[in-house]
């Protein structure tokens, strides 16, 4: 038996809408430390990893491990169907070839429950190694997000530069180029609006801004993002998620032939 | 002339 329960559906709502773009499909592997999601996009250029730890939900109940294969479109039609305040549970019987979603409002007067039918997904996993990075840059994620869209306009590919005295995202194409340099912050009111760099080596990259922003669609789950980067390797991009894990998204670089 | 590399090759398949 599997359960588990969250006191608001709104974290998960918020991971299917920070994943349901760039994924179709995607296994939710469950153990006794919680729920893990790994997959890459269909073009294979991206990877998603999602943690959500056992003991971030209200309960949590998995007595053998179990892997739920979803369609990511339908569930995120049943996460529609919960209201922000509602708490959403998740159950699967052992082997079982459906999932069970139950919304309880708050006064516990509407419960609704959704049954999914699972999907026998046999993707590809990746092992990804632990990683020493020579530049990680922590900053606003509301503000990577409008980097992202707003460097979108100028092409198709975003580079990131960061040096000590800062990072500098640029763009350019048929209309012009754009820049936008960020400074680390010396002191700020509030913490997360700090830029923060830490920096071994200097690095330069590009990649493609269709997927940056596909990552920033998990923005409303961290008021802070992180970037981390080494040369010729994928940027990872993470949104630590308050109390329960984190959504980290890797992306391999465009590189010069 | 800058291409696009693919995920699979940073990492080991499991």
């Amino acid at each position: 038996m599997f359960e588990a329960r969250l006191l608001r559906s709104s974290i998960l709502k918020k991971v299917l809408e920070a994943i349901k773009d760039l994924l179709t499909q995607a296994t939710f592997d469950c153990d006794d430390n919680g729920i893990q999601l790994q997959a890459m996009d269909n073009s294979h250029v991206s990877l998603v990893s999602l943690t959500l730890r056992a003991d971030g939900f209200d309960k949590y109940r998995c007595d053998r491990n179990i892997s739920l294969g979803m369609n990511l479109s339908s569930m995120s039609k049943i996460l529609k169907c919960a209201g922000d305040k509602d708490t959403v549970t998740m159950k699967a019987q052992d082997n079982a070839d459906t999932v069970t979603f139950v919304f309880e409002s708050p006064n516990q007067e509407k419960v609704s429950d959704y049954e999914m039918k699972l999907m026998n997904l046999d993707l590809e996993h990746l092992g990804i190694p632990e990683t020493e990075y020579s530049c990680t840059i922590r900053l606003s994620s509301a503000e990577f997000a409008r980097i992202c869209r707003d460097l979108s306009q100028f092409g198709e590919s975003i580079v990131i530069s960061c040096t000590k005295e800062g990072v500098r995202f640029s763009a350019s194409g048929d209309i012009g180029s754009a820049n936008i340099a960020l400074a680390q912050t010396a002191s700020v009111d509030k913490e997360e609006e700090a830029v923060v760099i830490e920096m071994e080596e200097p690095v330069t990259l590009t990649f493609a801004c269709q997927y940056l922003n596909y990552f920033t669609k998990a923005t409303s789950l961290s008021p802070q993002v992180q970037l981390s980067m080494s040369a010729d390797v994928p940027l990872v991009v993470e949104y630590r998620i308050p109390d329960i894990g984190h959504i980290r998204y890797y992306l391999a670089p465009k590189i010069d032939d | 002339n800058i291409k696009q590399k693919g995920i699979t090759g940073f990492f080991t398949k499991l």
